[in-house]
């Protein structure tokens, strides 16, 4: 089972949206698919339609009440199960302020009962505390969506720090696989300005023993496409909502492109 | 002195350029204005030039260090002074959570000297914890930033519960002043749906007696505009970057607007 969490913790870039879709996408290609809503925004849960006052048990289960994650998967299309988040998610960070093994919580839960799957996604909240930590303390890969604009781009520094500090003392496994452009725009001159920048700090990094230093640069680019923004409203993946549009496409090619890389596990 | 916090927990809305375009036109006609930087991802810091290594009072040492909150003013500009972020903001919630006053620091230490000055603005960070509390409890506005996709919508039942929890228990004053839209697009049928709801559900509250009941939204929209996104690669505001530009444009009417605003107390 491939395991990756889309984390960034500029906010708005496109993590909800690419976990969802991109899954969408896995699993409509017949890969066996779970997407973790790891945000107390609980955006992912609802992108889905997955009411968050009727499900039994949510990932704040999970991390504080010993739930396996076997135990909090609902189906939601063929091939493709969510572990929902709730609200009292948001509680989770200050409950496990004083737990031992606080970090290691999702690991240990994931790895309680056995799961048969391809691929494992999980949505960060735009922030690093104690979620996003166990997010990846349990992943094997990083993938980070990034929008080509200059705020985005000056949070990056803080993020690598994070990748670094978990790989360093929580999880050796811990790689970043790769960045994604999200809500592209190739016009702009800024978005080359932004797009040359990553490209040349992680050439320059290819020696190094970084967790970023097999990193690559998506070639697929997830255009604006305001479909993106209209799907959630319906409670449906992009493929549901409007198969045809450049979305769609974008997070078709995606899929394929993120199932042929080459992970150095 | 009118303060105003720039609230969204949903991430990527417009809060940083809000508050660093609104400040500037604000200081441009005159306004003797404080920006407040309370987002670990010191964006608004850098964005204005401010570089993190360099300063020597912080927002962190104004919560955690007892130092008062005229005491880590850096001018920027004629009239606009900022109160600068470093990263050690990420530790303060943690630090802050055993402290009796934890909520009202931020308060307290603006309160400790006297300040001199038209506006005080707080860019607050994508969540809803002990650092947005403390803007929550220091201010009497709250200006809402949205940008007109429907997750965007969907967190605002979770901010305004936070907003009367705030006003029930820590802050009698605060009221929600007004909803900002953001990055606007006319052109699409989600812009008009949500800004819809956004207006009748106003129009819903307005006798009851919650801190949203007197919000107004704001009749400026800012249009999306992709040297918005550009100004922050050269550390100035929109108003040095690109004086003539839509973007200046609108956060020109937006601040008289603001200006004009009735504000209940
Ligand atoms: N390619 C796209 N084109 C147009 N709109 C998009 C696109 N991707 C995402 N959006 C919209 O932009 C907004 C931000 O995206 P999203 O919520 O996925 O980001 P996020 O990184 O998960 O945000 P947060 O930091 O709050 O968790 C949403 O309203 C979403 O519908
Ligand atoms: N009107 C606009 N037109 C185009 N781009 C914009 C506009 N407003 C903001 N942006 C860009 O969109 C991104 C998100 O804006 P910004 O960082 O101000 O949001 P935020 O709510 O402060 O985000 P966070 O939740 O991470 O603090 C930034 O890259 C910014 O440059
Ligand atoms: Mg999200
Ligand atoms: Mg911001």
């Amino acid at each position: 089972m491939r395991t990756i969490a889309f984390f960034n913790q500029k906010g708005g870039v496109g993590k909800t949206t690419t976990t969802v879709n991109l899954g969408a996408a896995l699993a409509a290609v017949g890969k066996k698919t779970i997407l973790i809503d790891m945000d107390p925004q609980t955006n992912l849960s609802f992108h889905l339609g997955l009411e968050t006052d009727k499900v039994k048990h949510s990932i704040y289960d999970v991390l504080c009440q010993d739930v396996a994650l076997a135990d909090a998967l609902y189906p939601v299309a063929d091939r493709l199960s969510v572990v929902p988040a709730t609200p009292d998610l948001a509680g989770a960070e200050v409950e496990l302020v004083n737990a031992a093994d606080r970090e290691s919580r999702l690991r240990k839960m994931t790895a309680a009962k056995p799961l048969e799957y391809d691929f494992l996604l999980i949505d960060c909240p735009p922030s690093l505390g104690l979620l996003t930590i166990n997010a990846l303390c349990m992943v094997t890969e990083v993938i980070i969506p990034l929008q080509a604009h200059f705020l985005a781009l000056q949070g990056m520094a803080r993020l690598l720090e994070t990748c670094s500090m978990v790989r360093e003392r929580l999880n050796p496994e811990l790689l970043i696989s790769a960045i994604l452009f999200c809500q592209y725009e190739s016009a702009p001159r800024l978005t080359g300005e932004v797009t040359e920048e990553v490209e040349k700090f992680l050439n320059s990094s290819r020696d190094s023993n970084q967790p970023w230093s097999t990193a690559v640069v998506l070639e697929t680019h997830i255009r604006r496409n305001i479909k993106l923004a209209e799907a959630p409203s319906f409670n449906k993946s992009i493929f549901d909502y409007a198969p045809n549009c450049a979305g769609a496409a974008d997070y078709q090619v995606l899929a394929e492109e993120v199932m042929q890389m080459k992970i150095p596990h």
